[in-house]
């Protein structure tokens, strides 16, 4: 066994699920009961005494997350990395144990779902064992060796391997004679009811990745220019060009698993801009808005659009920084309004109509500005050009937005599969190459 | 097959330096690798996880790779919340 050098400074600790897998087929009763055994394996072999507490005060919280969560090891999805947990201490954060809510937790102590999902028993018995001071082991009949395994049998049998024994023996101490962690443990679950209930059927709840959309349909819901590169979003994803405008990768990637803050379940994306006095991104969808201080939401949001002096209900359609004046741009279908980012409000006067600009239609999906100082305006298919403070678009224009931005072969094409020369003959490569 | 293996070559080279088997790159200087740490750090971890310590990422150190696993280094380094020493009874 391996020790960290971190322990408890008392035996007497309290535990807490401050929050349940999302998508899991288990009840919350179930989770609830299978942490409880967890737990107790290493009550069984030491002096330890483990009690169900409160959140927030409890000493191991369990939590279910996902991605980044604001601990430094952020999750990647299925597979991979299936849980951690932070070893004793006086942090806050000590004895904390975070699964990835992306795996597709199960209870199988009889290997009947081989390979179908993660059993939460194991995984929570190896996880605990870091909560309470030990490391990675690498001997293989230990519960620390940093592999899944696959389950461990039934729950309430279990019984820790001699390796993982003398190791907690070793920091806490045999278990003491007539002290049985049972009858301190929480009133939920009974320890004498039976175990775990039946687990049910097995219905897998994530596919291998979400469908992404077609860069080269263009149709993007917004458009903007975020520290120099431009940010594409489509539905759930998004494409990013770099300052060489090469695009970072042909694949989108998806909004949630980088901008950190948004609600689940939104569909799309209205508007995106980057301010232009304190360069925290602002995101609207619906008739709310959230602003990030990079790709972290700040507290208290999201806020209705009217708390920026709009009408109440509007749907912010594009948003941008006009660059002639430095000035923020509010759209809505037909019509705009001037926003002071110094004051936090819309100036007086407006909503004023968006024919201002000349050459573009009403309800721009977006408008951002490219690192040539001009301003470009997009809907469904086409861009605008704006070269400098005109109000007036270029002449030729409108053009494709996929075959000028997204590296696409002609205006209805579907995404190239070949990697294939690109405008200024920068050279376009596939995924791995 | 040259790119298949550059990329499989680059994932090893991550997945050492996730679970502490390699040092965090230092942002303050740039830091190549030798070809003896990286094999003597490929040996560490096939000796950790049981596997013929050939020093090499050839198949089965790989497959080992893509396990699933705890997010917790092997060997922790400095890692402010994380760290620990490593004893051996």
């Amino acid at each position: 066994y391996a020790l960290s050098d971190s322990i408890w400074k008392k035996t007497d600790l309290t535990w807490n699920v401050r929050s349940f897998p999302r998508a899991s087929q288990l009840s919350q009763e179930h989770i609830r009961n299978i942490i409880y055994y967890a737990l107790r394996a290493w009550s069984n072999a030491s002096a330890l005494i483990f009690r169900e507490g409160s959140s927030e005060q409890a000493d191991i919280l369990v939590d279910f997350t996902q991605s980044y969560h604001q601990d430094s090891y952020p999750f990647d999805g299925p597979g991979g990395t299936l849980a951690h947990a932070f070893f004793p201490g006086e942090h806050p954060i000590s004895g904390d144990t975070h699964f990835d809510d992306e795996e597709m937790w199960i209870y199988d102590p009889e290997n009947n779902f081989q390979g179908r999902g993660t059993d939460l028993f194991a995984v929570a018995v190896h996880e605990f064992g870091h909560a309470l001071g030990l490391s990675h082991s690498s001997a293989k009949e230990s519960i620390m060796i940093p592999y899944y395994q696959g389950p461990v049998g039934l729950p309430h049998q279990y019984q820790l391997p001699l390796d993982d024994v003398m190791g907690i023996e070793q920091l806490y101490g045999k278990r003491r004679l007539g002290s049985h962690p049972d009858q301190n443990g929480p009133q939920l679950p009974p320890p004498t009811a039976p175990p775990i209930p039946d687990f049910p059927p097995y219905q897998p709840t994530y596919g291998p990745r979400l469908l992404s959309p077609d860069r080269c349909k263009a149709h993007f819901d917004a458009i903007a220019n975020i520290r120099g590169e431009v940010f594409f979003f489509k539905e759930k994803h998004f494409w990013r060009m770099q300052p060489a405008r090469n695009l970072v990768s042909l694949e989108p990637a998806q909004i949630l698993r980088f901008w950190n803050g948004l609600p689940q379940d939104f569909k799309a994306i209205d508007a995106v801009y980057e301010r232009a006095n304190d360069s925290q991104i602002v995101f609207f969808i619906g008739s709310y808005y959230w602003v990030f201080t990079d790709t972290l939401v700040n507290p208290g949001y999201p806020r209705p659009s009217s708390d920026l002096g709009l009408p109440p209900g509007t749907v912010i359609g594009a948003a941008f920084v006009w660059p002639h004046n430095g000035k923020t741009y509010l759209l809505e279908k037909d019509q705009y309004w001037r926003y002071d980012d110094q004051l936090g409000h819309v100036e007086p006067g407006y909503p004023k109509p968006v024919a201002l600009w000349k050459g573009v239609p009403p309800d721009l999906d977006d408008v951002t500005r490219w690192n040539d100082g001009n301003t470009y305006f997009f809907k469904d298919t086409q861009y605008w050009r704006f070269t400098a403070g005109n109000v007036e678009s270029d002449a030729s224009y409108p053009l494709s937005t996929a075959q000028d931005w997204m590296y696409c072969q002609g205006p209805h094409t579907s995404s190239p599969s070949a990697p294939r020369r690109g405008e200024g003959g920068m050279c376009l490569c596939g995924g791995t190459s | 097959a040259r790119s298949s293996s550059t990329h499989e070559f680059n994932k090893g080279l991550e997945w050492l330096t996730r679970y502490g088997y390699l040092p965090q790159p230092d942002p303050r200087a740039a830091r190549l690798q030798t070809r003896e740490e990286l094999a003597s750090a490929i040996k560490t971890m096939q000796r950790f996880a049981g596997l013929p310590t050939t020093g090499e990422l050839d198949k089965k150190t790989l497959d080992m790779m893509n396990k699933p696993r705890c997010s917790l280094p092997d060997i922790i380094g400095t890692s402010e919340l994380m760290r620990r020493r490593r004893r051996r009874r």
